[in-house]
């Protein structure tokens, strides 16, 4: 008599959450723009046997973005998800995995983030800023201010910009520009007069760091940087790579 | 009509009684939320 076939995977079967795990590894890590995201939801499961001790996994993820920038060496546990009221951004993504004698392997992935909506936010907090668009004029002359401060305020490396992480802008009751953006270690120090021929660190040398800057347009002017620099992470045998203090400098 | 009387009458037949503090299991997906739903 035939074996009756294994009941179908539930979306909270461990083994369903441990190829999420492995899914949403390979997501951040092949990932080089924008922020770190966690499992927020197993959207549906399907499992095809491909003969014994192995089959093809397909799974679709409902991801939230976290704080965590995704240059950040920040394990993926500590980093904080980004709240509601902070206009969360989800992710939408399928990806197909194989399973060998117990061993997962992702295939492929394909994610689409999207944030939520502008009613959803102001529904629940009427007055929280919301997104706006990294090429908006005064999120572009934020952040030019914030590292241009930045940088005639910290000795050490001349710090050039990366990308621009999220950007919001609240109207009232007061007008703040909120930005955070990803930063690289260059070749000149900060006291050098010709910055703009200054090169980004090759990849293997360079220092990576993230900055957060508040800018009070109305009804005063002020603005508020904070850079953390996570330095060069070369792990040695006396400081594994994880437990190693990254010079932080605000 | 005849053929309608039937017909009740078997679905009440075969439907099988649940014990009482019956919970129906979850459905296999979509799983839990783990922080909040957008």
């Amino acid at each position: 008599v035939p074996a009756a076939p294994p009941a179908p995977l539930g979306c909270d079967d461990p083994e369903s959450e441990a190829a999420a795990e492995a899914a949403v590894n390979y997501i951040n890590g092949h990932s080089h723009h924008g922020y770190k995201f966690v499992l927020n939801r197993i959207e549906n499961i399907r499992v095809l046997p491909q003969g014994a001790n192995n089959e093809i996994i397909f799974l679709e993820l409902d991801l939230l973005e976290t704080t965590c920038h995704i240059l950040s060496p920040t394990p993926l546990a500590n980093c904080t998800v980004r709240s509601f009221t902070d206009h969360a951004v989800e992710g939408d993504c399928d990806v197909k995995l194989q399973k060998v004698n117990g061993q997962l392997s992702v295939l492929a992935s394909k994610c689409h983030s999207n944030p939520d909506s502008n009613e959803d936010v102001h529904q629940v907090c009427p007055d929280c800023p919301l997104l706006a668009l990294s090429n908006d004029t005064e999120v572009l002359a934020t952040v030019t201010e914030a590292l241009s401060d930045y940088n005639s305020k910290n000795a050490g490396a001349y710090l050039k910009l990366l990308e621009i992480g999220r950007a919001k802008i609240q109207y009232h009751p007061a007008h703040i520009v909120f930005v955070e953006f990803a930063v690289a270690a260059t070749n000149c120090s900060t006291e050098e007069a010709n910055v703009e021929a200054c090169q980004l660190l090759p990849d293997d040398q360079s220092n990576f760091g993230f900055c957060t800057a508040t800018k009070v347009i109305r009804p005063s002017q002020e603005l508020q940087v904070n850079c953390q620099v996570y330095g060069h992470q070369v792990p040695t045998p006396d400081t594994p790579f994880l437990s190693r203090v990254f010079q932080s400098t605000t | 009509s005849v053929a309608r009387r039937a017909v009740a009458e078997v679905a009440q037949r075969d439907k099988v009684p649940r014990p009482v503090g019956f919970v129906p299991p979850p459905p296999p997906c979509p799983g839990n939320i783990h922080h909040f739903k957008i």
